[in-house]
């Protein structure tokens, strides 16, 4: 919260677009400033009425180097953009460096993103230190369209102006911490000798050489992947990871996303019946990838780049444990099934679950 | 004489870290050079405030973590204190 616990007295106010920067088109500017808006919106009682030629609570521009409000514009990079806490005249407004790269997309600086972020300024928050929150200090760019608001900007935000009239109150994302008893995870991969855990539009990094554990937005590392990645392994042979959402997958080569992907996991040789993918490992000492979905398993040739026949199998057939799994991966010759924030390692050899673990054994807890 | 390339790094990065504690943190320039021994110290303090702010070690130090965050772009807004 801003110090004084500054707010508007009332719930509906008023947006003006003083100027355009000529980087965008003016629609594209239009509706990202609207889909700000609506992030607060959405979560509170507050209205946002759009005027034109008069004064209004929330003045958003434009603006170059000093802008005569006594914090300078400092060119491209650096500071993005600034906003003022509610109050009369300069409160509440915007000023957006107009040297930045502003798009709609993922170069450059994303439009929606910067001003939704400043609005929670106008709204009369601060920054926040949770890295997945909106308000946090530094830039981090999401897709516009998976865009949610994180659950500590919703705490914020309505502590100041109270919940949202809609009978179903809306949730947002939590910020996984690495050390939180019930964390669970959507995949896991090995790459390139660290151990990568995704969840929602994070991944936790673990090196072996280091005793911290590293949490990026996804997105960091590979802006065209989505959020919410369900399956992943790793061909060493190949030097590539597979990624896999629903009924599509990409492949990362080496640190980047190899071109002409996503693909649908029917090229993979999967049966229509199969809508997505649930978990997946592979072994590079017999070329052997396992695909996990519902209570089966597939097995595909890496080296014939097809299915095994015989398949599916039921897991517990196999692998001895019943019901679903999160996430697997393979390291040092034992397999690691993840189900709920249970871990098993498997022994591929003597073919039994030889370990059982927390989610989390893995982040030095 | 040409600056040695290390030192100029050095002035470089006591820079970036000065305008940024300025910038976010509320760090008071300190223009007259006798008061440096206690500019050190304050900037020290505010240095361990933003590492905490952003959950890096404490060390009071320019380490590389600390020097990677302040190159991120990111909100004119400071971190601590009032913004009107």
């Amino acid at each position: 919260f801003t110090a004084g616990n500054p707010k508007w007295k009332r719930n509906n106010l008023t947006y003006r677009i003083l100027n355009y920067t000529p980087k965008m088109r003016q629609a594209d500017i239009d509706e990202a400033i609207q889909k700000a808006l609506s992030v607060w919106s959405n979560v509170t009682p507050l209205t946002f009425q759009k005027v034109e030629n008069k004064e209004a609570d929330i003045m958003i521009s434009f603006a170059y180097r000093d802008h005569r409000d006594n914090s300078p514009f400092d060119g491209p990079n650096g500071q993005l953009a600034h906003a003022f806490q509610p109050g009369e005249g300069i409160g509440g407004d915007v000023h957006i460096d107009e040297e930045e790269d502003w798009t709609k997309d993922g170069i450059g600086y994303n439009l929606f993103i910067v001003v939704a972020h400043e609005l929670g300024h106008s709204l009369g928050l601060s920054h926040s230190s949770d890295p997945g929150a909106l308000m946090y200090p530094a830039y981090s760019y999401t897709d516009p369209k998976e865009f949610l608001l994180p659950q500590d900007d919703i705490d914020g935000i309505q502590a100041i102006y109270g919940q949202s009239n809609t009978d179903v109150q809306p949730t947002g994302p939590i910020t996984p911490q690495a050390c939180n008893p019930n964390l669970t995870f959507d995949a896991i991969t090995t790459l390139r000798g660290e151990i990568i855990f995704f969840k929602g539009r994070y991944m936790l990094r673990k090196h072996p050489a280091r005793v911290e554990t590293e949490l990026n937005f996804i997105s960091l590392f590979w802006p065209k992947l989505p959020s919410g990645i369900q399956a992943a392994y790793e061909n060493v042979e190949r030097d590539e990871v597979l990624l896999f959402k629903e009924n599509k997958y990409w492949v990362l080569r080496g640190y980047d996303i190899a071109p002409g992907y996503p693909k649908s996991i029917y090229h993979l040789g999967f049966p229509k019946t199969v809508k997505r993918v649930n978990a997946a490992y592979s072994d590079e000492t017999t070329g052997k990838t396992y695909f996990f979905i519902a209570d089966r398993y597939w097995r595909y040739d890496e080296n014939k780049r097809s299915m095994d026949h015989g398949y599916p199998r039921k897991i517990v057939s196999d692998f001895g444990k019943t019901g679903r799994v999160d996430a697997a991966f393979l390291k040092d010759g034992y397999v690691y099934f993840f189900h709920g924030t249970t871990q098993f390692q498997f022994d591929p050899h003597a073919k039994r679950i030889i370990g059982l673990m927390k989610s989390i054994s893995w982040f030095n807890c | 004489f040409p600056v040695a390339p290390e030192a100029e790094d050095e002035g470089k990065t006591l820079e970036l870290v000065e305008s940024y504690l300025e910038n976010f943190y509320n760090l008071q320039q300190d223009h007259q050079p006798h008061v440096r021994k206690k500019g050190e110290n304050h900037l020290a303090l505010k240095l361990k405030e933003m590492q905490e702010f952003f959950g890096l070690q404490v060390t009071g130090k320019p380490d590389l973590d600390t020097l990677e965050m302040m190159k991120k772009p990111r909100c004119g807004v400071p971190d601590i204190g009032q913004y009107v």
